[in-house]
């Protein structure tokens, strides 16, 4: 997962889809920038709940928290580096 | 169940974010194609 973020770390090698959901995160207050990641985690997970991905659906799901974590960094978002989401338990609020 | 927004404000930026959607979309594709080995 580390060699992920080494190369995704200048805009211009993003894929496409990870700048689009940069430009998302940097248009958050920074205080606001984890919940909102935290929230579209919790959209992700119930979205692949529905899609019965049963066999896999504890690695999906913390996948899912894996890569949430660290977008911030990945982002370059200024005063965020990581969210410390853990997949099962309630995270800590923001 | 605590959720995501105890700031009132970060919920409102949420939807204002269209829920932050190619976020979502990249989170999906991150977790199903590692999930796919």
């Amino acid at each position: 997962f580390e060699d992920d973020m080494e190369n995704q770390q200048g805009p211009q090698q993003r894929p496409p889809l990870l700048q689009q959901c940069c430009n998302e995160l940097h248009q958050e207050e920074a205080l606001c920038v984890c919940p909102t990641l935290k929230g579209a985690s919790k959209a992700v997970r119930q979205q692949v709940r529905q899609q019965g991905h049963q066999q896999q659906m504890q690695h999906v799901i913390s996948r899912i928290y894996q890569t949430a974590t660290h977008l911030p960094r990945v982002c370059n978002i200024p005063q965020v580096s990581v969210c410390p989401f853990q997949k099962t338990m309630p995270g800590p609020s923001y | 169940q605590a959720g995501p927004f105890r700031i009132p404000r970060c919920r409102k930026e949420f939807r204002q974010a269209q829920h932050l959607r190619a976020c979502q979309q990249w989170l999906h594709r991150q977790a199903m194609q590692s999930g796919s080995g």
